[in-house]
């Protein structure tokens, strides 16, 4: 069974301890704040109030024992530092860390940490290409530099034909992996389906060709 | 131009506002903190210093003139709320807010929130999904409720074999729309492509489907 420890439980600490309980992992959550730690003592597999800033305390956690280990202290700096430091020296396998910016992501990195996340900024990225995305071509899935998989809402010119009849591989290199339709979904639809209005391809390609599909057929 | 409102400049409001200009927008960003809006004050297209639990000071932001508004103050409660409030009193024609935690989100969705966000329990769900994500079976998109786009490491009785040989799409229904190839990826595969040992194969299928492939064929 998977074993993590958590340290801080924060908004984001308390979120990643419980969601590794509900998929089915060992969860050891560690905070200085005793009411912190009491709203989830029931929910997590063990719980301690202790101040890991201090190596004795650090050194009791069997920090090697975990699959991976996580600093969710934010924005206490020295605290996430320091933290993050003892973690690496008691062996940390994997460590995870938080950062409240990217200077402090910075010196995460340098100190030990594997991996530095950036909720705010990662969430905030997300919903500003959210805000911009053009409504009938939203990317789902990068995969190279050129190529994605994306949702093309269905030029007027392709309904009423078949996927046959339209050619996209052939004319764009555009492989149509779905078909949303309402609340439906049709995955890997058949060679003679026929494009309806509203339809959403689901499509996977060259972004280029993909956008010179959706102008060149208004 | 595509116009958007940012209310609170903090981890978040901040990301939101150059994410947006980033991508071509036009940002207005308000704070009551002189300091968080001298820190963007030239990256964002405008800013204000000014205290939104104000309704004088909301009447005169135009909010009905954009896209969408965002209010980003995250742990100050009431002036989270308040200002939504007062943003959607003002004709704010999309209104997306940050909330703290579960309870402060239902009170914004109903003062008037189109959208409410949880980015530290977004993020933190994300971890513990790659954290116990099994190392052969990545699921990158979901499609269906039995449908997805995944990541599989090819199997050992893979390697050597065409695709066309493998028969995925009739034995598994499964569609390979890419290969990963150490740090190369090949889009939309020739059916006469080899698999090769750690090839990661993009499938979209049935995820029990592609459970069955990768353990009947180990
Ligand atoms: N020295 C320490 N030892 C253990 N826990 C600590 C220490 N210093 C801070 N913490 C804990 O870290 C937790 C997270 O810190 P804080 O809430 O400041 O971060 P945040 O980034 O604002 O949180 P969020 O996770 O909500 O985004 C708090 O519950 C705090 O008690
Ligand atoms: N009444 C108000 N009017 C305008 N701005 C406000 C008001 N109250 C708080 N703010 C601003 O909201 C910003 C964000 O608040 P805060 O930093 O507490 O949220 P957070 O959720 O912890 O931040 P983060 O965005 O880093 O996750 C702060 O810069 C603060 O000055």
């Amino acid at each position: 069974k998977q074993q993590y420890l958590v340290v801080g439980l924060g908004g984001f600490g308390q979120n990643l301890a419980l969601s590794l309980v509900e998929l089915g992992a060992e969860v050891m959550g560690v905070d200085r704040d005793e009411l912190v730690v009491a709203e989830v003592a029931d929910r997590v597999t063990h719980t301690a109030v202790a101040d890991t800033t201090d190596s004795r305390v650090v050194k009791q956690l069997g920090v090697a024992d975990f699959d991976a280990v996580v600093c969710a202290i934010g924005t206490h700096l020295e605290a996430s530092l320091m933290t993050t430091l003892l973690l690496k020296e008691n062996g940390a396998k994997k460590l995870v860390a938080k950062a409240a910016n990217e200077m402090h992501g910075k010196i995460l990195s340098r100190i030990g940490a594997d991996t530095v996340l950036y909720p705010e900024k990662e969430v905030a990225s997300r919903l500003a290409k959210d805000f911009m995305a053009s409504k009938d071509f939203v990317e789902l899935v990068p995969l190279t530099v050129q190529h994605s998989m994306f949702e093309l809402t269905a030029p007027k010119k392709f309904c009423g034909h078949t996927l046959q009849e339209l050619h996209l591989r052939a004319n764009f290199g555009l492989n149509v992996i779905g078909l949303k339709r309402g609340d439906q979904t049709i995955v890997s639809p058949a060679a003679d389906e026929v494009i309806r209005h509203n339809d959403l391809m689901i499509v996977v390609g060259d972004r280029k060709k993909a956008q010179e599909a959706i102008e060149k057929h208004p």
